[in-house]
């Protein structure tokens, strides 16, 4: 473990709770896409697929049940909430996320490193979580604005994985023969899909003014 | 082993 992973985990863990919370608390999830969430659900139901198998820490273990509860209970409050699911942007939040799933299934049958269902499955979920935001930044900017809490939940959320590479470049130069080039360019490419928000996200705040 | 290595990320 390293600072650079621990910041990574701590940012990605904030991200999913600042958006849990703010659905429990104002029970809305307006401007949330819906189809994200289901994205990163299944993001960690198949990449943590190895939890009771293998274990590998206390605290490796703990975050993979905090990811799992707080990404199906989102899905949860969205889409069998009364009063959350009326907030639910239905018109606007029309990506065809299924499609992802598909690519990046056969994606993953193309490109990995082992040719088992565990090393398949975990592939998918790399895949699948670089793309998994384009639902959400669609939907943003569709809506023109966005309240802060979901602009943090996406600052919060791109930052994670940007911290994850320093994580890695730490990693290759402090550990022997640590090479991981799928998680590498799959991490590379979803922190880029952040860039344009990054942007948008610093002139706001810079200059003070609501996000849009 | 390699596996658990690898795996050792979220």
């Amino acid at each position: 473990m390293n600072i650079f992973r621990l910041a990574g985990d701590m940012t990605h863990m904030f991200s999913v709770l600042v958006l849990l919370l703010k659905i429990h608390t104002i029970k809305s999830c307006a401007g949330v896409s819906v189809k994200t969430q289901e994205l990163y659900a299944i993001v960690f139901a198949t990449r943590y697929l190895d939890i009771f198998t293998s274990f590998v820490s206390i605290y490796n273990t703990f975050m993979k049940l905090v990811f799992l509860g707080s990404s199906f209970s989102i899905v949860w409050y969205m889409r069998y909430h009364k009063a959350v699911h009326r907030t639910y942007d239905r018109e606007q939040d029309t990506f065809r996320h299924w499609f992802l799933v598909l690519s990046c299934l056969l994606l993953a049958l193309l490109i990995h490193e082992k040719f088992t269902f565990l090393e398949v499955l975990w592939t998918f979920s790399l895949y699948l979580e670089a793309v998994a935001i384009l639902p959400q930044l669609v939907l943003l900017q569709r809506t023109r604005n966005i309240d802060n809490l979901t602009g943090q939940y996406i600052f919060l959320l791109g930052g994670y994985r940007g911290l994850y590479i320093l994580n890695w470049i730490y990693r290759y130069f402090t550990e022997p023969h640590f090479v991981h080039w799928i998680t590498w360019i799959t991490g590379l490419v979803q922190t880029l899909l952040y860039a344009d928000f990054f942007y948008y996200y610093f002139l706001s705040w810079k200059n003070n003014k609501k996000l849009n | 082993n390699k596996d658990d290595l690898t795996k050792d990320e979220l």
